[in-house]
C-alpha cells in the first residue's frame, strides 16, 4: 500500500503541478526496467488476481511517468536534466553481471527476476543524489521518496514475520537486496524525520 | 516434496 502511494503521490505531483522538478528520469527509467524484467512470470505463473492486478499496474504506472517526463510538452521542461547525470548505466551493468553469477536457477526468467531484484535495490540512487544536489525538496518529491523507501522497510517485517511462520522460508537474494535498498534510504529518512519533529521543510545537507 | 518455487512477491 505504501509503494501504491508513493505512486499516487507522484503522479499527484507531476499532474497538479505539471511539473517534475526534482524528479529522476533515471531513476523512473530504471523502475519501469525493474518491473518489466520482474514481471516476465505473467505469462507463466499466476498467483492471484491481486498480484496481477498489481504487476499490471506497476509496469503501467511506471511506464506512464516516464513517457511523462520524457514526452510531455510541458512537464518535460520542467525535468532537472543538469542535475540529473547519475551513470545509471553502471547500475544496470553491474546488476546484469551479479544476475548472471547469482540467481536461484539459470534460466532467462530466473536470470531477469534476480537482475531487477538487483537492480530495484540501487535504483533510487539517481534520485537521491539528485535531492541531495539540488538540496531543497518540495513536499510532495519529499512524501514520494518517503514513501517508497517504507514500503521496503514494511517487506523486512513481513519476511521475519514469514521465516517464524512458513515452513520453508528461503529467498535471501530478495532479503539481502531488500535490507541494502532500506539501507540506502536511512540518511533520507533521518533527515526526513528531523524535518517532521521540527516541523520545519526537509532539506539535505549538500 | 519438490514443489516448483514461485515468486509470490511483488
Amino acid at each position: 500500500m505504501t509503494h501504491l502511494i508513493s505512486i499516487l503521490v507522484l503522479l499527484l505531483k507531476i499532474y497538479a503541478t505539471k511539473s517534475c522538478s526534482g524528479i529522476s528520469l533515471k531513476t523512473q527509467e530504471l523502475y519501469a526496467l525493474v518491473f518489466l524484467t520482474r514481471y516476465l512470470d505473467l505469462f507463466t505463473d499466476f498467483i492471484s488476481v491481486y498480484n496481477t492486478i498489481m504487476k499490471l499496474v506497476f509496469i503501467a504506472s511506471s511506464l506512464a511517468i516516464v513517457w511523462c517526463m520524457r514526452m510531455h510538452r510541458v512537464v518535460k521542461r520542467s525535468y532537472d536534466k543538469n542535475l540529473d547525470t547519475f551513470r545509471h548505466y553502471f547500475l544496470i551493468l553491474g546488476s546484469l553481471v551479479l544476475a548472471l553469477l547469482v540467481h536461484e536457477k539459470f534460466t532467462i526468467q530466473e536470470i531477469f527476476w534476480a537482475f531487477s531484484i538487483y537492480l530495484e535495490a540501487l535504483a533510487i540512487l539517481p534520485q537521491l543524489v539528485l535531492l541531495q544536489r539540488s538540496g531543497n525538496v518540495d513536499n510532495l518529491t519529499g512524501q514520494y521518496v518517503f514513501f517508497l523507501g517504507a514500503y521496503r522497510a514494511f517487506y523486512i517485517l513481513n519476511w521475519i514475520y514469514r521465516y517464524f511462520t512458513e515452513q520453508r522460508f528461503s529467498r535471501w537474494i530478495a532479503c539481502v537486496s531488500g535490507i541494502v535498498q532500506t539501507a540506502l534510504y536511512a540518511d533520507f529518512f533521518y533527515y526526513y524525520f528531523i524535518s517532521w519533529k521540527n516541523n520545519a521543510k526537509l532539506q539535505l545537507p549538500s | 516434496s519438490s514443489e516448483e518455487k514461485v515468486h509470490d512477491e511483488l
